[in-house]
C-alpha cells in the first residue's frame, strides 16, 4: 500500500510536468509481442514532422526496443525493470530527466509486455492505450479485467491475419464491452499500416484537447 | 524471501505426492494467448485412452479455460489467482486435494498467461514447458530470460501462420540458445496438429523416465 502511495506521489509530479509543458503522454501496454513497438515506430514516423517527440521504452531485460526506436531518429530512453513486472512512476520520473522533452509534443511510454499486474500503476500519463493482438484470442478482457478496464483506447492489432485465424470479432467486442464500455476502439495492423490514419487522428485530437 | 521459502515447502510436498503416485506433472507457461489451452486439449484427447489425466487451470479471472478443458471429459480444477500474477505451490497443493488424481498418469498445470515474474516459482512439477507463439516475435528469450531459462521444453506454436509473418526462425533459435542451450525444442501448431506426435512422444518418454 505504501508502494502505491509512493508511486502516486511521483505520478502526480509527472502529470504536473506534462501539463506545464503541454505534453501529451501516451502509455502503451499489451501482452508480449502484440505490436507496441511496431505501432510506435509507425506512429513516430507520422508525427515527427509536426510534433516534438520522445520515448521511454521498458522491458525486463535487453535494449531491443530502444535500438529499434532509435532508428526513427527520435530520442529514446531504455528502462530495464528487472524484478519489477511493469513500469512505475518513479522510473518514469527519472527517465524524463534524461530525455530532451520539448514543449507541446508527445511522450510515448512503452511498458513491459504484461497484462497481469497486481495493481494498475498510475505513471502520470495523459492516456493509456492497450494494444490487443487478435492472435491472442477473444477472451482476454475477462481474463485480465484490471488492465482492460483502465484503457482509454484499445488498438486491436494484426487484423491482416484475420483471414488465417478462427477469430470471432463479435465475441471479442462483447467481452470488451462487458469490461470497458467506454474505451475507444480502433482496429488495424501496425504491419500493413491499416488503421494508422484513424490512430494518428485520435492522438492529435487528444493532444489538442489538453490545450 | 519468506514467500519463496513457504512456497518451496509446498513445492517439495507436491513433488513428493507426484513421485509417490508415479504422476508426471507438466507445468505449461506462456504469454497470454500463445496456445496453452488449445495445445492442452489436443494433448488430453491423445493421452486419455492410455493414461489417467487431471488438469489444474489458472487465470487471474474467469472460468474460460476450465470450461473448454471440461469438454474433453477430463477432470479439471479452475484457480483464479486474482492479485497474484502466477500460480504458487500452495494453490497447486490445494487444487490437488480437489482432483481425482490417479496413479501412473499425468497432471497438467496451465499457468496464467504471463512471462514476467519477479521470481520463478517452483510448483513441485516434473517438467516446465514454455509455449512460445511465433506471432510474438523472435526476441522474447532475451526480454524474459528468467522464464526461458527455466523451461525444460519450448513448444514453438502457431507455425501454420509462418507464411504470413516476418518471422526469422534462425534469429529465434539463436536468441533461445543464448538463454537456454539445453531445452528441448519442438515446433508445431496446436490448431493444425502439426508437431503433436513428437510432443506426445516427448511426454510419454518423460513419463517412463520417472518409473
Ligand atoms: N502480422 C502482423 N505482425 C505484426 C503486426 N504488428 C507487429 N507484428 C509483429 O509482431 C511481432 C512483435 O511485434 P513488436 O512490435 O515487437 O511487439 P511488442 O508489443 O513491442 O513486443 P514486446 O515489447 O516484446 O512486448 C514482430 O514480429 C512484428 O513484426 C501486425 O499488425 N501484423
Ligand atoms: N493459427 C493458430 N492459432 C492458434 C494456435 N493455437 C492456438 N491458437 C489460437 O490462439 C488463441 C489463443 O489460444 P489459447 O489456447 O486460448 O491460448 P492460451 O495460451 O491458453 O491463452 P491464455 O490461457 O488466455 O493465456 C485462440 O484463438 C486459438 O484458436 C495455432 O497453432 N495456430
Ligand atoms: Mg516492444
Ligand atoms: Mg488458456
Ligand atoms: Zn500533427
Ligand atoms: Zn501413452
Amino acid at each position: 500500500q505504501s508502494l502505491v502511495a509512493e508511486n502516486n506521489r511521483y505520478a502526480d509530479d509527472n502529470r504536473q510536468f506534462f501539463k506545464k509543458n503541454d505534453i501529451t503522454a501516451v502509455h502503451l501496454v499489451s501482452s508480449p509481442g502484440s505490436g507496441k513497438t511496431t505501432l510506435l515506430m509507425s506512429t513516430l514516423n507520422r508525427l515527427q514532422a509536426d510534433h516534438a517527440l520522445a520515448v521511454i521504452a521498458a522491458d525486463q531485460d535487453s535494449e531491443q526496443d530502444s535500438k529499434r526506436i532509435a532508428q526513427t531518429g527520435i530520442s529514446v530512453k531504455q528502462i530495464n525493470t528487472g524484478q519489477y513486472c511493469h513500469l512505475n512512476a518513479k522510473m518514469v520520473h527519472h527517465a524524463l530527466k534524461q530525455l530532451p522533452v520539448a514543449e507541446d509534443g508527445f511522450v510515448f511510454i512503452e511498458d513491459v509486455g504484461n497484462l497481469v499486474v497486481p495493481e494498475v500503476f498510475d505513471l502520470g500519463e495523459s492516456y493509456r492505450v492497450l494494444v490487443w493482438s487478435i492472435t491472442e484470442g477473444e477472451d482476454k478482457p475477462i481474463k485480465y479485467p484490471a488492465m482492460f478496464e483502465k484503457a482509454d483506447l484499445i488498438f486491436l492489432n494484426k487484423i491482416d491475419l484475420l483471414p488465417h485465424l478462427n477469430f470471432n470479432s463479435e465475441k471479442c467486442l462483447n467481452y470488451l464491452r462487458e469490461i470497458n464500455p467506454k474505451a475507444a476502439v480502433l482496429t488495424g495492423s501496425a504491419a500493413t499500416q491499416e488503421g494508422m490514419c484513424e490512430w494518428v487522428n485520435w492522438l492529435e485530437k487528444m493532444a489538442s484537447k489538453s490545450k
